[in-house]
């Protein structure tokens, strides 16, 4: 059962969130536990990790222009650095006592206050970049909400040449994504969308050059090859609407994993 | 991305801690 819903993220959460796990397990064994060796120098080490990711976080809050990463981001900082300064605390604890009980938990929940810190940054960095595709999902939604206007050969070449880009960008995000995902159900819905919307993009303008030669020739047919269009282009609108809701899922869906 | 990298560090860095915090109380159990 996945617990993070990304590989990226379970790549640099996992192997810690073990380690922090196996600490708890000998902590509640050892119960008075050994005497702790000297932590300093790994503490400044995670110390300056931080204080790394602190400036690293505001340079990131500062150029985004995402309102929800800018209001998320500083309080999940914040929950990183206080965490950082219970195992200061708890080292110099145990430097003056190495068998000090109330340090030892301090190292715990610094310990698992860096885990969930760090969790709740990944997690707001990685919805803003999710808003990133929706963005050039809804990009696409607008062009094809267009395609009912083009009466002209003309506009139908600059239709393409301004879809063209677009859906080129839009695919490879989604692959991307569809890739880094950790739930099975959610990379397979994602992988079938996108092979629609794929095969949809050129029946849509192939529908759309008929329906404009219809119009010119002043045809039979042209009621139908409009309906033909609408429904092209309306299949291709929810293909990308369902892209998008499942891009947001984040959650783990037992049900479904079933 | 930087954000990416500077949490691997933590990551790594929180790792090595409780490891090394670890390893006293494994000799014990």
């Amino acid at each position: 059962m996945p617990v993070f819903h990304t590989k990226t993220i379970e790549g640099i959460l996992e192997p810690v969130a073990q380690q922090v796990e196996r600490l708890v397990i000998l902590h509640e064994e050892a119960e008075d536990g050994n005497a702790m060796p000297d932590l300093e120098r790994p503490v400044q080490a995670v110390s300056s990790a931080v204080t790394n990711l602190i400036k690293v976080g505001k340079e990131t809050i500062n150029s985004s222009e995402d309102a929800i990463l800018k209001q998320d981001m500083p309080v999940a900082l914040h929950r990183v650095e206080n965490a950082s300064k219970l195992l200061v605390e708890a080292s110099s604890m145990l430097k003056a006592d190495p068998y000090s009980g109330p340090a030892r938990k301090k190292l715990i929940e610094g310990a698992r206050g860096i885990l969930q810190g760090t969790s709740a940054l990944l997690l707001c960095f990685d919805e803003s970049e999710v808003r990133k595709i929706i963005r050039e999902c809804r990009k696409v939604l607008d062009y094809l909400a267009v395609a009912e206007v083009i009466e002209t050969m003309e506009d139908l070449v600059q239709f393409v040449k301004d879809l063209s880009p677009c859906l080129t960008k839009l695919s490879r995000d989604v692959d991307a994504r569809e890739k880094d995902l950790t739930h099975q159900f959610h990379r397979e819905i994602l992988v079938r969308c996108l092979e629609q919307v794929k095969t949809l993009a050129p029946i849509l303008i192939c529908s759309m050059k008929m329906l404009i030669q219809i119009m010119v020739k002043r045809g039979k047919g042209e009621a139908e090859a409009a309906a033909n269009r609408n429904y092209v282009e309306q299949r291709m609108t929810d293909e990308i609407n369902e892209i998008i809701r499942v891009l947001q899922l984040t959650t783990y869906d037992e049900d479904e994993w079933d | 991305e930087m954000i990416l990298e500077a949490c691997k560090s933590i990551a790594a860095a929180t790792s090595a801690l409780v490891k090394a915090a670890s390893a006293a109380q494994r000799e014990l159990v």
